[in-house]
């Protein structure tokens, strides 16, 4: 699987994922990255969100949009949402995987709790940081 | 003016750092960088958000090295099965596909069905229906074809197990360590 999160000059943030799936997938199986909500989502007023792992679990946690509530509904801080459903909700349901995650003062949060993740990012001239958890 | 920042993550189909040599790891980060200031490149030059992910998503679609696009894995039938979906935080409008073949860039697929339809998801034979219908890019199954990727879906068969981006090998599995 592969995502981007980003935010523009005027302030819009977007999110977009990809995925080939799992190796050896039977019956059509679906995970979470085509799912609105639960592993892509993307709001002015919150944030943009990217995820990868354990779908079923992305799914059933509605994780992406679940981070934007805590910021909306809890006033948690992009960085404390993200942590909380990354660290603490999935981790208890099981869930391995992460998430990318920005919002529109450019605050970029890269969570994830199993290793196999690959990260980049970049904001304004800042140097471009690549970061591979194995 | 507001600042301008893209960040990206790859899965890359069962490696784990058992298999990362140290001459793939320079892959992979070249890659990363890549994918990511391509996206940059697009904010730079006063292009919209929803731009500038789909050319990073797109960057990465189209190397073999990540699970999505060119390098998607195999599934049971040993065919390749892609998903992507994409959504703009000015508009919330957003677009997906799901269970598609042969797409070179699902993630446009996804623009696709977001900017010219009235959906949001479409799935199967009949996404694939509309992005042809539109003259999007469909590759043949060679194309997709990766002979890592081959050898880790008939380790997956043997083993008879479903196997995650990051997750080990069935053969490889070792004691993992969480972040």
């Amino acid at each position: 699987t592969v995502g981007a999160v980003a935010v523009d000059q005027f302030g819009n943030v977007a999110a977009a994922t990809s995925t080939g799936g799992m190796t050896n997938k039977k019956f059509n199986r679906i995970g979470d990255s085509p799912i609105i909500g639960a592993g892509t989502y993307a709001h002015n007023a919150t944030c943009a969100v990217s995820c990868t792992g354990h779908g079923e679990y992305f799914m059933r946690a509605v994780v992406a949009y679940d981070v934007a509530c805590l910021i909306e509904y809890k006033g948690l801080s992009l960085a404390e949402a993200c942590h909380y459903v990354v660290h603490d909700k999935l981790v208890k349901q099981g869930g391995e995987g992460g998430l990318i995650a920005i919002n529109q003062l450019g605050d970029i949060v890269l969570s994830f709790n199993s290793e196999g993740m690959y990260r980049a990012s970049k904001k304004n001239q800042e140097p471009t940081y690549v970061g591979i958890y194995k | 003016m507001n600042p301008i920042a893209i960040a990206i993550h790859g899965g890359a189909g069962t490696i784990l750092s058992a298999l990362m040599t140290p001459e793939k790891e320079v892959m992979y980060r070249q890659a990363l960088q890549e994918a990511v200031e391509v996206g940059h490149q697009i904010l730079l030059q006063g292009k919209s958000s929803l731009e500038a992910v789909e050319a990073a998503v797109r960057n990465l679609e189209d190397c073999i090295l990540f699970n999505a696009g060119r390098g998607s894995v195999f599934t049971h039938e040993g065919k390749h099965e892609m998903d992507a979906a994409i959504m703009y935080g000015a508009t919330g409008m957003a677009g997906a596909v799901a269970g598609v073949r042969q797409v070179r860039n699902p993630i446009t697929l996804a623009k696709t069905v977001m900017q010219h339809s009235e959906h949001v998801l479409l799935v199967g034979d009949g996404a694939e229906i509309f992005g042809r219908s539109l003259d999007l890019a469909f590759e043949p199954d060679s194309y997709f074809f990766d002979t890592a990727r081959h050898e880790q879906w008939l380790a997956a068969l043997k083993a008879d197990q479903v196997v995650l981006d990051h997750s080990a090998l069935p053969e490889a599995t070792t004691d993992r360590k969480f972040g």
